[in-house]
């Protein structure tokens, strides 16, 4: 473990407690999209079959549980609490997830480190993961104005897998056999997904205005 | 085969 990944697995943590504080405090879940939430679900579920089978640390093993039952219960709570569903902008979150699922279980077929089926749905896990906030965003472009709990849960959740970037090259200098192809590209491409929302919510900060994003 | 990275990351 390393300062970069201990800080990304914080940030990540903190992503995910700025949502459930938005959703709990304001009883609405206006400006979060239902389908991000139900990839992030799914990309957990695929990554961590592991959780019974391979011990690797304390820390490890609760932060899975931690993001398995989070992101869990954040899906029912937006497709199942009474007064927190009604809020659920359904018809602006519309973007096509079963294609991201689809296309990135495809590639996982193509490239994985194993043809097993725990490294094919591990590097499905990651593929999916590097996509899942497409329709967060095109959400918030939709919906124009965003919130403040909404805009930082989006930073964190950008901010995390670059911490893990760092992560990376750190063990890369370190480790003598580091390598983690998969991760890695696929980490980068994550982050720069959030590259047009970092600006806009730098922008936002330095003006101190509302953050809003381009139509 | 080739043994596939050691999953120790989250």
């Amino acid at each position: 473990m390393n300062i970069f990944r201990l800080a990304g697995d914080m940030t990540h943590l903190l992503s995910i407690i700025v949502l459930l504080l938005k959703i709990y405090a304001t009883k609405s879940c206006s400006g979060i999209s239902l389908k991000t939430q139900e990839l992030y679900a799914l990309v957990f579920l695929a990554r961590y079959l592991d959780l019974f089978t391979d011990f690797i640390s304390v820390y490890n093993t609760i932060m899975k549980v931690v993001f398995i039952a989070s992101s869990l219960a954040i899906v029912w709570c937006m497709r199942l609490h009474p007064l927190v569903k009604r809020s659920y902008d359904k018809e602006l979150d519309t973007f096509r997830h079963y294609f991201l699922i689809g296309g990135t279980f495809v590639l996982a077929l193509v490239l994985n480190e194993k043809f097993t089926l725990q490294e094919i749905l591990w590097a499905f896990s990651i593929y999916l993961e590097a996509v899942a906030i497409l329709p967060q965003l095109v959400l918030l472009q939709r919906s124009g104005n965003v919130d403040n709990l909404t805009g930082q849960y989006v930073f964190f959740l950008g901010a995390y897998r670059a911490f893990y970037i760092l992560n990376w090259i750190y063990r890369y200098l370190t480790e003598p056999r580091f390598t983690r192809w998969i991760a890695c590209v696929s980490g980068i491409v994550q982050t720069g997904i959030y590259a047009d929302f970092f600006y806009y919510y730098f922008i936002s900060w330095k003006n101190n205005s509302k953050l809003k994003l381009p139509a | 085969g080739n043994s596939s990275s050691p999953k120790d990351e989250l």
